[in-house]
């Protein structure tokens, strides 16, 4: 039996937000160390990873594996039933056809309680090693965000250029050019406003900022983004959590 | 203009 309880259901709510626009069919894996998910888009280019580690939730149990075949847009209508501060509990029997969301409001006695039906979802694991990447940069996730947000009002795709000394975006359109450059920076008051750039190789590499628009709304999971580069391989693009991640793998665009 | 890659390009199935 599973039953997970958050702190905060807001956690949940921002997971789901993240990536049910990436994609909507996927199974959640529950085991002892916590909720995991792997999920490919339908366009089969952006990669979706996520650990849920058990250490998030306030309390936590299941006993063996559980999967929980769920259609995230009925699951994002049903989260954002609850408000973010309520208590959620996630509770699901051993072989379940359906997981019970328990919310408890934490200033009164009110406590609703929903239940989702679960499908059979039938999705391949795709092993991902380890890998060494030419770059890793980590830099405040929001500025990532709005880099991308601007840059994609005049190109279809993204370009990353990573020296040592800096990090250059970069969009060619038909009705203009833009560019954004960083500098690495340490923050010491406020780390979180920190960048850094780790360099093997320097960096070329052009990825879709359709599949970008869908990677940014995890920003509001954490402060910082790490990607993580290599030229003509998938970039990494991660958000961390208290425990666990949020990962984003995309497959790069280049000429042939 | 670039060619989009597939992820199934760069991991295998397990």
């Amino acid at each position: 039996m599973l039953e997970g309880k958050f702190e905060e259901a807001s956690l949940l709510k921002k997971v789901v937000e993240s990536i049910k626009d990436s994609v909507q069919l996927c199974n959640f894996v529950c085991s002892e160390h916590g909720i995991t998910v792997q999920a490919v888009d339908d366009s089969r280019v952006l990669l979706v990873s996520l650990l849920i580690g058990n250490e998030v939730f306030s309390d936590y149990r299941c006993d063996r594996n559980i999967t929980l075949g769920v259609d995230l847009k009925s699951f994002a209508k049903i989260i954002r039933c609850g408000g973010n501060d309520d208590y959620l509990t996630l509770i699901a029997e051993d072989s379940p056809d359906s997981v019970t969301l328990v919310f408890e409001d934490k200033n009164s006695d009110r406590i609703s309680e929903y239940s989702l039906k679960l499908m059979e979802i039938d999705n391949e694991f795709l092993k991902i090693d380890d890998m060494d990447y030419d770059s890793v940069i980590k830099m405040p996730s929001i500025d990532f965000q709005k880099i991308c947000r601007d840059l994609s009002t005049l190109s279809e795709s993204l370009q990353i250029l990573i020296t040592k000394d800096s990090i250059k975006f970069m969009a060619e359109g038909e009705t203009g050019n833009g560019s954004v450059i960083l500098k690495p920076r340490t923050d010491i008051d406020k780390p979180e406003q920190s960048i850094t750039v780790k360099l093997n190789n320097a960096v070329n590499s052009t990825f879709g900022l359709k599949y970008i628009a869908d990677i940014v709304k995890g920003t509001s999971l954490s402060n910082q983004i790490v990607i993580k580069i290599s030229n003509r391989t998938p970039a990494l693009f991660e958000y961390k959590l208290q425990s666990g991640y949020l990962r984003f793998y995309l497959a790069p665009k280049f000429e042939d | 203009s670039p060619m989009q890659k597939k992820i199934y390009n760069y991991f295998v199935t397990s």
